[in-house]
């Protein structure tokens, strides 16, 4: 039996959104203490790896290691139905061939506080604010509703079963690495660059030296250059850009997947780069203190 | 142009 909720599940929403044009066909492996995604593209060209930690979740289950594997298209349909402000319980069985979505609008710990509270709240003297008051509302929307608590429930509770499907997962095995290079930056800063730089070629060139970080790009249509150099002490942490560096590195990649990478941006404010000479880019979007998205990128070589 | 590698180049399959 496996069973996680989250009580962000726009979390769930986002990271489907993040990783379905990018992959088809993954699985979410289970275990105690995190539920993971690793998939490459079909080209192999590039990979991404998720990780949520049990202690992100407000409930997490898992009874033995299982293997989910899902259609991302279809489970992105799925998750259009949830909202924003849903909770998404997450529920399978060992050896079930679906998974079970439950999305609950955020009224439904109000629901919950009226089953409690219900007899003791009515005429009683509540302050402002309080639980009881909430029970007045929620009991007023109960009379316009012509309803009870069930029907209430109901509206607010929607369950869905997504097919499930074996899937050979090729499973990369990534040794860690120390890059030469880390750069955090505001993750909105670097959806813009990759959008702006597209307009003028498909390879992007990203070259870290002491003066900061350089993305350039080379097309029929002319060139292009942004700079940005570090600035550890803004403001805010997310307008922060951090540059460690043991030695310069300068590389190439497809600015298609770069794109595609960018469909994280919305799960944090935050993305990091890690680059060695002659190896693969790691993208890391971190989720909070829940998990992180991750893409590796093969480089373009000169050969 | 440069060339374009496969993470295959990189890292193993497990």
């Amino acid at each position: 039996m496996f069973e996680a909720r989250l009580t962000s599940g726009k979390i769930l929403k986002q990271l489907i959104e993040a990783l379905k044009d990018l992959v088809q066909e993954a699985n979410i492996d289970c275990s105690d203490d995190e539920i993971s995604i690793q998939a490459m593209d079909n080209s192999h060209v590039s990979l991404v790896a998720v990780s949520l930690r049990s202690g992100g979740f407000d409930h997490f289950r898992c009874d033995r290691p299982l293997s989910l594997g899902f259609n991302a298209t279809n489970m992105g349909k799925i998750l259009k139905c949830a909202g924003n402000e849903d909770a998404i319980t997450l529920k399978a069985e060992d050896d079930g061939d679906s998974l079970s979505m439950v999305f609950e609008g955020p009224n439904q710990d109000r629901i919950a506080d009226f089953g409690e509270f219900a007899r003791g709240a009515r005429g009683s003297d509540s302050p402002p604010g309080s639980r009881r008051e909430k029970c007045w509302k929620i009991d007023f929307n109960f009379a316009t509703m012509r309803g009870v608590g069930v029907l209430v429930v109901i509206f607010d509770r929607k369950i869905y079963e997504l097919k499930l499907m074996d899937i050979d997962s090729e499973q990369l095995g990534i040794p860690d690495t120390d890059y030469k290079v880390t750069i955090q930056m505001p993750s909105g800063e670097f959806q813009r660059i990759i959008r702006d730089m597209q307009v003028l070629g498909d390879t992007l060139s990203i070259s870290c030296t002491k003066e900061g970080v350089k993305f350039g790009v080379q097309g029929d249509l002319g060139t292009g250059n942004v700079l940005i150099r570090q600035n550890a002490h803004a403001e805010k942490d997310e307008d922060r850009v951090m540059i460690e560096m043991e030695e310069p590195v300068e590389l190439t990649f497809a600015l298609r997947y770069l794109n595609f990478f960018t469909k994280a941006t919305n799960l944090g404010p935050t993305v990091i780069l890690n680059m060695s000479p002659d190896v693969p880019i790691v993208v890391e979007y971190p989720i909070g203190e829940t998990g992180h998205i991750k893409y590796y990128l093969a480089p373009k070589i000169d050969e | 142009d440069p060339r374009q590698f496969t993470l295959l180049k990189f890292y193993e399959l497990n």
